[in-house]
């Protein structure tokens, strides 16, 4: 009888190994000639997890000269590739998701127990035996932050030049361009050359795209939640300035129509699961404007009521969209300058900003909440299509 | 206590900037 002998694989101890002269080569394949596409179907940043267990190895062999040298040749990879990719969404995502899963696991294996709470017991032993790296975390921070302001940017650039037509000047209400001022009909996208007139939908279905790919890529849900509140601020603002500088706009059919595309866009948040953004809070002036243009505007308790709804429209915004007013048809009476002095009498009090317009470029700060995975990296896979057959498994 | 696991080594890291001008110096050194 032949005798087999099974030898039992040696357990995968999570950690990676490779030769100091592999690390230029680690860093192209992994992060400067990555594909995000070329990772569709695996675990999301899996680079991260590859990177710290490279991290970890090196902790565990002692090796702070390797440590140092992985951990700075990986930012400046990021920061490069981030460079030549400067105006697409889904590479930058992509190196958002990364870098905020870095630093997630520097924090869930640091060996701090704040950061341990929620960690398994087989994830505890995968902690950084030798070495703090607490600076090199705030460096993943600053660099996570300047990420998520390029891909800020990079969003606003394609949503910005869709915003007036979309939010202000096509109308989807059927039946209403009959009741637009007279004089100012079809003035739509008249002002740019060509055809560059966007609907709602066009803004919803980008909205779409970037949300899917922040999704598939795993990036932190609370860091999506901010780029919806902020993207839907600068909604908010360019529409608004618009409004403010219009005369053509400011009528109660296009009051009418913008509410209608306000509650489409809130329909888009409820529909994602993203009403705990703030992002419909942002959209307050603007819901606001919308009714100031549909309210009636002629007696002491129309000018009540306006000044107790506008709670978010500063005085001289208020007096600005009553100024510009114009009537739907002869039927309907221009704002009377009497009335215009009620509102500002009623609103002498308030301390409001004294600027007419929005800050459409003003960020809120962003916050990266730690978010620990429930991974653990003895389970992860390195895919042959990676070409990391130098890297050993320890 | 032998069972306390001894303190870990803070490595110290240049910031994001000192990096990236580290990183511009050898650029520019390299032809």
């Amino acid at each position: 009888r032949q005798v087999t002998v099974q030898r039992k694989e040696k357990d995968f101890q999570g950690m990676l190994d490779y030769h100091r002269e592999d690390e230029a080569l680690l860093i192209r394949n992994l992060v400067t000639d990555l594909k995000p596409q070329m990772l569709t179907g695996s675990v999301p940043c899996l680079p991260a997890y590859i990177l710290y267990m490279c991290i970890r190895h090196a902790d565990y062999i002692n090796d702070d000269l390797k440590v140092h040298s992985l951990l700075t040749s990986t930012i400046n990879g990021i920061k490069k590739v981030l460079k030549k990719h400067n105006e697409d969404f889904e590479m930058t995502s992509f190196w958002l998701s990364n870098t905020c899963r870095l630093l997630h696991c520097l924090k869930q294996y640091s060996g701090d127990e704040g950061f341990m709470t929620q960690n398994t017991a087989k994830q505890n032993e995968h902690c950084l035996k030798n070495f703090d790296l607490t600076e090199y975390r705030q460096v993943l921070s600053d660099l996570s932050i300047q990420i998520y302001q390029q891909l800020i940017k990079i969003a606003e650039g394609v949503l910005q030049p869709m915003i007036v037509s979309a939010m202000l000047e096509n109308e989807s209400i059927q039946g209403l361009s009959g009741v637009k001022p007279t004089g100012y009909r079809k003035r739509s996208s008249s002002m740019v050359d060509g055809d560059n007139s966007y609907c709602l939908e066009a803004i919803i279905r980008q909205m779409n795209s970037f949300h899917t790919v922040m999704c598939d890529q795993g990036l932190d849900p609370e860091i999506i939640l901010q780029v919806f509140k902020q993207l839907f601020y600068m909604i908010n603002a360019v529409t608004l300035n618009n409004l403010l500088l219009r005369k053509d706009v400011c009528s109660w059919s296009t009051g009418m129509q913008l509410r209608y595309n306000i509650s489409q866009l809130e329909e888009w948040l409820r529909g994602r699961n993203l009403q705990q953004s703030g992002a419909v809070q942002t959209l307050e002036p603007l819901i606001q404007a919308a009714q100031l243009l549909q309210l009636k505007k002629k007696t002491p308790e129309d000018a009540e009521a306006i000044c107790s709804l506008c709670t978010s429209l500063s005085t001289q915004q208020i007096v600005k969209i009553l100024n510009l007013y114009t009537p739907v048809n002869e039927f309907e009476e221009r704002v009377t300058v009497a009335f215009i002095r009620t509102i500002q009498a009623q609103l002498q009090e308030r301390n409001d900003p004294q600027q007419l317009l929005l800050d459409s470029k003003h960020m809120f700060p962003v916050l990266f909440p730690f978010n620990p995975s429930l991974l653990t990296m003895d389970s992860i896979h390195i895919p042959a299509y990676l070409n990391l057959e130098f890297l050993n498994e320890v | 206590n032998s069972q306390r696991p001894r303190p870990r080594v803070l490595l110290k890291a240049p910031t994001l900037a000192e990096m990236e001008e580290m990183n511009t110096s050898e650029e520019e050194e390299s032809p």
